[in-house]
C-alpha cells in the first residue's frame, strides 16, 4: 500500500551527508529522490525512494532549475526540511 | 527505463 499523502521530512546530516540521491530526469518536470541511504538521515526522516521533491525548508522547488535545488540543500547546513511525495501522487 | 533518462545526479 503506497502513501500519497507528500510528507515533511526534517533530517540532520550524518558522516556521509543526508543519505540520497537528488535527481533530475530529462525532458520531465519535478525532481527525484533515490539511492536512499538504509537506515540514513532521509530514510529514517520517511524519505522513500522515487519521491518527488515539491519545497527545500518550506520553499517550493517545483520550478526551479536543477542546480539552484543543489544549492539550496547544500546551504541548508546539518538539517534540511524537505516535503516529498510519491511519484504516483505528484 | 528511467534510470537510462537522468541526465543529473548528485548526493546529499
Amino acid at each position: 500500500k503506497v502513501n500519497h499523502k507528500p510528507r515533511v521530512c526534517k533530517m540532520v546530516k550524518g558522516p556521509s551527508g543526508f543519505g540520497f540521491n537528488l535527481n533530475m530526469v530529462k525532458n520531465k518536470p519535478g525532481l527525484f529522490i533515490n539511492e536512499v541511504q538504509r537506515h540514513g538521515p532521509a530514510d529514517v526522516a520517511g524519505v522513500e525512494n522515487n519521491d518527488v521533491l515539491v519545497e527545500v525548508n518550506g520553499v517550493n522547488v517545483i520550478n526551479e532549475p536543477y542546480d539552484n535545488v543543489v544549492a539550496r540543500i547544500k546551504e541548508s547546513g546539518d538539517t534540511v526540511t524537505l516535503l516529498v511525495c510519491s511519484k504516483d501522487a505528484y | 527505463n528511467m534510470i537510462s533518462l537522468v541526465t543529473q545526479k548528485t548526493k546529499l
